[in-house]
C-alpha cells in the first residue's frame, strides 16, 4: 500500500465549496463523492448541483440538516427513469435532476468501523472505490487552523459530514486528508488533517463509499 | 444570519480567544498537533456555530464485519 495517497493528485476531486450558512454538509459530502467517483471512472471532472440534492432529497431537511445515509438512499432510488417519473407525479421530486445530467449511482456501502484497526479497511475502500463520505464530531473544528487533529473531539458524537480524499502515513503521526465545505480559507486550504488509527472525532463511525 | 450586536460578537470573539489559548495549551509538545486560532468562525459562540454548521443528523450505520467480502476490481 502507498504511504501517501490523495485523490487530488489524480485530479478527480472538485474544488472546496462553501456551504455558507446552509446546514447542508450532508449534501456537499455526498455530491463530492459522486463527482469523484465519476471522474475516477474516466468521466470529466465536473461540479454537480449540491443545491438540487438539498432541494430534492425529501427524506432530509434541506439547509436545516440531513443524513448522508438518507441522501444515499434517495440517490439510489431516483436513478431509474421510472422512479423519477413516479416521484414527479407524486409531486415529491422534480424530474430535471438526474434525467438531464445523466448522472446516477449504481449503489453504495455504509458501515460503522468502530473496532480498532478497521481504519485500514477504510484506506482499502478509499483506494478501491474513491473518496469516502464520513460523519465526524466537528465542534472543535470551529477553531482549527492546521496541523493534525488528535484531541478535543469525540467518537459517537457525529454532527458534520465531510469527505476523505486521502491519507498520509509518511510522518510519525499518520493522518486522513479530509475535505470540508467551509470554503478554502478554513483549515489547510479548506481541508483538515485527522489522525488515523484511533477513530479520532468518530471518523470511522459512519463511513460510506459510492459506486458508479 | 440574524441580527447580532457588535457587543455580542465581541463577547463571542473574546470567548474564542480564551478557548484557543486553552486548546493550544493542552498538548504543547506533541508532534504535528493541531493549531487552533482566529478564523471566520471566531465571532460566533460555540452554540451558534453548532446550530448553523453542524447539522448532520445521526443515522444507524451497520457495524462492519471483516467477514463481509467486498468485490475488488483489478486496478493498477
Amino acid at each position: 500500500w502507498p504511504l501517501r495517497f490523495d485523490w487530488r493528485d489524480k485530479h478527480v476531486v472538485t474544488q472546496v465549496r462553501n456551504q455558507q450558512t446552509c446546514g447542508g454538509c450532508w449534501a456537499f459530502s455526498v455530491v463530492g463523492a459522486v463527482e469523484s467517483a465519476y471522474a475516477i471512472k474516466g468521466k470529466p471532472l465536473e461540479d454537480l448541483s449540491v443545491q438540487q440534492v438539498i432541494d430534492c432529497s425529501y427524506t432530509n431537511y434541506g439547509c436545516n440538516g440531513g443524513s448522508t445515509l438518507n441522501a444515499l438512499n434517495w440517490l439510489n432510488k431516483v436513478t431509474s427513469l421510472s422512479n423519477i417519473l413516479l416521484k414527479h407525479q407524486n409531486g415529491l421530486v422534480p424530474v430535471f435532476f438526474w434525467s438531464h445530467s445523466g448522472f446516477s449511482i449504481k449503489g453504495y456501502s455504509a458501515y460503522g468501523l468502530q473496532v480498532n484497526n478497521q481504519e485500514d479497511e477504510m484506506a482499502k475502500a478509499l483506494l478501491t472505490f474513491g473518496p469516502l463520505v464520513v460523519i465526524v464530531d466537528a465542534v472543535s473544528w470551529q477553531d482549527y487552523l492546521g496541523g493534525i487533529i488528535q484531541h478535543h473531539c469525540s467518537s459517537g458524537e457525529a454532527n458534520h459530514a465531510v469527505l476523505i480524499t486521502g491519507f498520509d502515513k509518511t510522518g510519525s503521526t499518520p493522518y486522513w486528508i479530509v475535505r470540508n465545505s467551509w470554503g478554502s480559507s478554513w483549515g489547510v486550504d479548506g481541508y483538515a488533517h485527522v489522525k488515523m488509527g484511533s477513530n479520532v472525532c468518530g471518523i470511522a463511525d459512519s463511513v460510506s463509499s459510492i459506486f458508479v | 444570519t440574524w441580527p447580532r450586536s457588535r457587543e455580542h460578537e465581541a463577547a463571542a470573539f473574546r470567548e474564542s480567544l480564551n478557548r484557543h489559548r486553552y486548546l493550544n495549551s493542552l498538548f504543547p509538545g506533541e508532534n504535528s498537533t493541531a493549531l487552533y486560532g482566529i478564523n471566520q468562525f471566531s465571532y460566533l459562540f460555540p452554540e451558534e456555530f453548532k446550530a448553523i454548521y453542524l447539522r448532520s443528523k445521526p443515522s444507524k450505520f451497520p457495524r462492519y464485519s471483516a467477514e463481509v467480502h467486498m468485490s475488488i476490481p483489478n486496478v493498477s
